[in-house]
């Protein structure tokens, strides 16, 4: 042990056992999440060279191969629960996204959320068998956070009960979903629906774009990876090109918004219904915000205390960084904004489990808020981590620009967050909207509860008036 | 002016109320630009359009707004002295640091004077020499394994240097003594010259 270290351990003024416990949320969370970290780190299939050492080829295929062990892993061990399938799936690719990560984040969520209990009948069992790895398309090479944008057609064929999904021009290929270029034999399609002669907004299409005995594209798809990026090494982001390529009717996702067999379209109860996936994964990222800063403000705290440079006072021996009040100012309050971040992640996490098992028994009321603070949330503590991950990089001055210190994984893993599922400007956007529209109805008079409650009791002059 | 509404800014509940007026002050500028645009018949899209800059201010400070609050209520849930103590410092510190960053919004608002905001920084250097001695505990409080953290600068034994080193020997380009570079154009060019 490094004696500075040592040291430092020694004068804490608490035990940070305790704390790990608060974090985890009890003693028994915390051994239980240590037994699983145990089952990864000891496992010699998950050794491996250094990924820095890698060509991106062999880093995908060992994603690949990671993944795969993992799923049957899982399996084995009998872990089920989603937490600690994320727990044990994060160790195993060291905190790296992986190959197959947008199915199992995006495609198999989105199945149990859109789908109709016949469709989850049919595709929940391939998904489970491997038969089916699928991702999810929605982004385009000319269209991003504004999806009523996107140009992909699905217009439905009455006469063979079945929907011609196109790609009408060069930008609307289908760009960056996660595992598309070479991963993936199915895709959650978003698209322009088109029934009876009018468009009726975006829907979601199970699409297969690969044989599920070759795994060669199918006719009419042209698909593959859009090559290297900042980050993201592992994973094999794609484009899908579809040249009118036919799915039958049950291929459409059909539990809220439906088209009956003669084409006849059924409106669904909310359209924020097709975002669902999207909260959700907003709501998780402010958590991955909060696990990014506090791995940055961990490497950086303790190499500050490890690091001596100059000289505080003529003569004397080098001091530790961490004594220059310029070190402390740089990192303690992005550590104080790491406890913040993780206490906020467990807050919208509880937040999105409770409004969505509303949902789930057709309450919407609180789907609006819930849709507003992702959004902003998701962009105010990435925005914050983002820049903070950085200010832990160069405080490790030049060691923080080596692979080893860990810190350029962490950002280039992290900073994507800013712009997908919702670039950040838009998403404070969509939260002022809701923000605006409250405003509005206190000062019509209306009571407000919620999150947003303190814009009627924070001013009197925006008490409810007499209009 | 009216009586500012942080009273002491060492307590949390003051400055987190100075927060949620903050949010709200903003939100209703924002509403007001709009309000003035549409006064002046731009139309609904233009009026967005032209206060986008009022509208991501009033998102960013009610966001501020929601992490300060629930970091303030989950303080309520700890009760371990030591902990708690560490914690609010914490706390305290974001908070006036996000008072630091952003004092034009609190002074505008009328919610801190100029002399308060000189408080505000010595304050922060106090809290942070509060923290200095638990600050590599509180970073061993999230509990990352070195393999979780791959990194060599962040190990839990603090040994970087020897690891740092022998990560560097084992890169490939350090496999042979002599890269094959060598021998294909560096040693041909200066047998010519």
């Amino acid at each position: 042990m490094n004696p500075d270290l040592r040291k430092e351990r020694a004068n804490a003024t608490f035990e940070p056992e305790i704390l790990t416990n608060i974090l985890d949320g009890g003693a028994e969370k915390t051994r239980r999440r240590r037994e699983i970290e145990s089952l990864v780190i000891n496992d010699p299939d998950f050794q491996h060279e250094d990924l820095n050492f890698m060509s991106r080829s062999e880093r995908y295929d060992e994603s690949v191969k990671k993944s795969i062990q993992m799923f049957s892993k899982l399996r084995d061990y009998g872990i089920a629960d989603p937490e600690e399938i994320n727990l044990y799936k994060r160790l195993a690719r060291k905190g790296l996204p992986e190959s197959l990560g947008v199915h199992y984040s995006m495609f198999v969520p989105t199945l149990l959320s859109q789908c109709t209990p016949e469709q989850h009948d049919k595709w929940l069992p391939l998904c489970r068998s491997f038969k089916v790895f699928g991702t999810y398309a929605q982004t385009e090479l000319g269209h991003g956070t504004h999806i009523r944008g996107l140009e992909t057609t699905a217009t439905y064929d009455p006469s063979t009960q079945e929907f011609v999904l196109n790609s009408p021009t060069v930008t609307s290929i289908k760009w960056w979903p996660g595992g598309l270029g070479k991963t993936s034999n199915h895709a959650i399609v978003l698209a322009q629906l088109y029934t009876q002669g009018k468009c009726f907004g975006l829907h979601a299409f199970i699409v297969p774009i690969r044989c599920m005995k070759t795994h060669q594209p199918l006719p009419g798809v042209v698909v593959g990876d859009i090559g290297p990026k900042f980050g993201f090494e592992e994973v094999d982001n794609g484009y899908l090109k579809l040249d009118n390529i036919r799915i039958p009717r049950e291929n459409m996702l059909m539990k809220y918004a439906k088209v009956q067999p003669d084409g006849t379209y059924v409106k669904p109860p909310s359209d924020k219904l097709t975002y669902g996936t999207m909260v959700f994964i907003r709501a998780m990222i402010v958590g991955e915000s909060a696990i990014a800063l506090s791995k940055s403000c961990t490497i950086a705290i303790r190499y500050s205390a490890v690091r001596h440079q100059s000289e505080l006072r003529a003569g004397e021996p080098e001091p530790q960084i961490l004594d220059y009040q310029a070190q402390q100012h740089k990192l303690f309050p992005l550590l104080a904004t790491a406890y913040a971040f993780t206490f906020v992640g467990q807050y919208m996490k509880n937040t999105y489990n409770r409004i969505s098992g509303d949902i789930n028994q057709g309450d919407f009321s609180e789907l609006p808020e819930l849709h507003a603070l992702a959004a902003g949330l998701k962009a105010f503590t990435t925005w914050s981590t983002n820049a903070g991950v950085e200010v832990c990089r160069m405080a490790c001055g030049g060691h923080g620009y080596s692979r080893s210190s860990g810190l350029p994984d962490i950002y280039v893993t992290f900073t994507p967050m800013c712009t997908y599922e919702g670039e950040n400007t838009v998403m404070m956007l969509q939260t002022a909207r809701y923000l605006v529209k409250s405003y509005r109805q206190v000062r019509d008079g209306k009571k407000l509860s919620g999150i947003v409650s303190y814009l009627n009791d924070s001013h009197p002059r925006l008490q409810p008036q007499t209009t | 002016g009216s009586r500012p509404t942080v009273t002491n800014i060492n307590d949390l509940q003051s400055l987190v109320e100075a927060y949620k007026l903050r949010a709200t002050k903003l939100v209703e500028t924002a509403a007001k630009s709009l309000q003035t645009e549409l006064q002046r018949n731009k139309s609904q899209e233009d009026a967005w359009n032209n206060s986008s800059l009022e509208l991501i201010r009033a998102s960013d400070a009610h966001c501020h707004y929601v992490v300060v609050k629930l970091f303030a209520a989950k303080l309520s849930e700890i009760s371990h002295t030591a902990v708690y103590s560490v914690l609010s410092a914490l706390a305290l510190l974001y908070t006036l640091h996000g008072v630091a960053n952003n004092s034009g919004d609190f002074l505008q608002a009328g919610l801190l004077t100029v002399p308060q905001l000189a408080q505000v920084t010595q304050r922060i250097k106090a809290l942070m020499a509060e923290i200095r001695p638990n600050a590599v505990a509180l970073v061993d409080a999230f509990d990352y394994r070195d393999e979780m953290l791959s990194s060599v600068l962040g190990r839990y034994d603090g040994n970087v240097y020897e690891s740092m080193f022998e990560w560097a020997k084992s890169s490939p380009l350090n496999r042979t003594e002599v890269h094959e570079s060598y021998y294909k154009y560096m040693k041909p060019m200066q047998s010519k010259l």
